[in-house]
């Protein structure tokens, strides 16, 4: 989950 | 997504945009470091590789896309367009000392040792630092053009505003990056002598020097 919430930002 | 979010990925855009126009208008790359160019279209090459692993929104894919395409028509137009407007001589930041900690600090220092989280991690820390270049050029002339300095406001207002998007995001998710905020902070602390620059001289002389 916290490794889609980074790749979220740009 | 939060307001500052939003707001610090528009002025990123805004800021390439600026350099784009300027760089088009005026048929000229003059004072605008090659190298820090550069460094920024490796930054999201290295960075955007997810978009062929996961899909995570319409927004995100079309942002990271659209970043792609703005930072290589700049190397572009830098190195092959308007190549002889190109200021190389003032644009001799030695790059070895930036690529060579930042790789062997992302081979230490990731979130797992595979070759896309080491590249992510690899582009962080390199953004970090990827506006030396043009920090050092302008130093060396001693002068800025007006939008020069414009694309570098809204770049650092840009790292400013998700640094508040960070804050945001750990107060209301729990979800904090160890990794970005640190090199976020450190990128901040970059801009801060030209964004008193730019608020001291800037906006009376129209010009930095």
């Amino acid at each position: 989950k916290d490794q889609e919430a980074r790749h979220d930002e740009l | 997504m939060n307001l500052f979010r939003i707001l610090g990925d528009v002025s990123h855009l805004l800021a390439m945009i600026l350099l784009l126009g300027k760089i088009w208008r005026s048929k000229s790359c003059r004072g605008i470091s090659g190298k820090s160019q550069a460094l920024f279209a490796l930054v999201f090459t290295t960075r955007y590789l997810d978009l062929f692993t996961n899909f995570i929104s319409l927004y995100n894919t079309v942002m990271k896309v659209i970043f792609l395409l703005c930072s290589y028509v700049t190397v572009y137009m830098i190195y092959w367009k308007f190549w002889k407007s190109f200021d190389s001589e003032n644009d001799t930041f030695r790059l070895e000392f930036l690529l060579v900690p930042v790789t062997g600090l992302s081979f230490l220092e990731n979130y797992s040792f595979t070759p896309l989280e080491i590249l992510w991690t690899f582009s962080i820390y390199l953004e970090s630092v990827a506006i030396l270049p043009q920090l050092f050029m302008i130093s060396k002339t001693g002068e800025a053009e007006t939008i020069t300095t414009h694309y570098l406001f809204f770049l650092g207002l840009y790292r400013a505003l998700y640094l508040a998007n960070w804050i945001w995001r750990y107060h209301t998710e729990n979800f904090y990056d160890q990794i970005a905020v640190v090199s976020g902070v450190v990128q901040t602390i970059f801009y801060c002598d030209f964004f008193y620059l730019y608020v001291t001289k800037g906006r009376c002389q129209g010009r930095v020097e």
